[in-house]
């Protein structure tokens, strides 16, 4: 493992503990779509399948776990708790997510590395993976106002997926087999959603102000 | 991209 795909593992963890620390500490998810968590969770569960079948690190399989266990209860909070549910967004969270697990899972029907079950959850849950944060970015967008740690959540995960990209041309260079074209081509799709937030981000960081989207 | 022989990452 190198130091871009660590690096991108620790961000993605900690985008996780922001969202986490947000929900505990304010008792409201305000702010944060439902439709992107739940997304996430069947991304996780989806791509995860292989914890039965193939063995890599005892590393690998904390992270999944880990990974599987804090967007099920992510979800959980946000549906469930008593406190926590009032302050989800309800109204303007209201992108069609349906969508886009069904146009994923069509896209991985044609497009997969073999026609086997796991294999076509796995290329589902890159696809997926891809397209999730939109619901959340569109929450953000229609709400104008982005808190602190909500913003501090997006940009973490922002730079997950940039330093996966990295992580991919590193090894492209010191390795004789790189990572897969699937993940590679919808992880720069993925990474160019952000582009925009990143944008705004780096405004509001620089002029040391709250970060607004525009209408 | 080639292909890798496991699915190590993420």
């Amino acid at each position: 493992m190198n130091i871009f795909r660590f690096a991108g593992d620790m961000t993605h963890l900690i985008s996780i503990l922001v969202l986490l620390l947000k929900i505990y500490a304010t008792k409201s998810c305000s702010g944060i779509s439902l439709k992107t968590q739940e997304l996430y969770a069947l991304v996780f569960l989806t791509r995860y399948l292989d914890l039965f079948t193939d063995f890599i690190s005892v590393y690998n399989t904390i992270m999944k776990l880990v990974f599987i266990a804090s967007s099920l209860a992510i979800v959980w909070c946000m549906r469930m708790h008593r406190v926590v549910r009032r302050s989800y967004d309800k109204e303007i969270d209201t992108f069609r997510h349906y969508f886009l697990i069904l146009a994923s899972f069509l896209l991985a029907v044609l497009v997969h590395e073999k026609f086997t079950f796991q294999e076509i959850f796995w290329a589902f849950s890159i696809y997926l993976e891809a397209l999730a944060i939109l619901p959340q970015l569109v929450l953000l967008q229609r709400s104008g106002n982005v808190d602190n740690l909500t913003g501090q959540y997006v940009f973490f995960l922002g730079a997950y997926r940039a330093f996966y990209i990295l992580n991919w041309i590193y090894r492209y260079f010191t390795e004789q087999h790189f990572s897969r074209w699937i993940a590679c081509l919808s992880g720069i799709v993925q990474t160019a959603l952000y582009a925009d937030f990143f944008y705004y981000y780096f405004i509001s960081w620089k002029n040391n102000a709250k970060l607004q989207l525009p209408a | 991209c080639r292909q890798s022989p496991q699915k190590d990452e993420l």
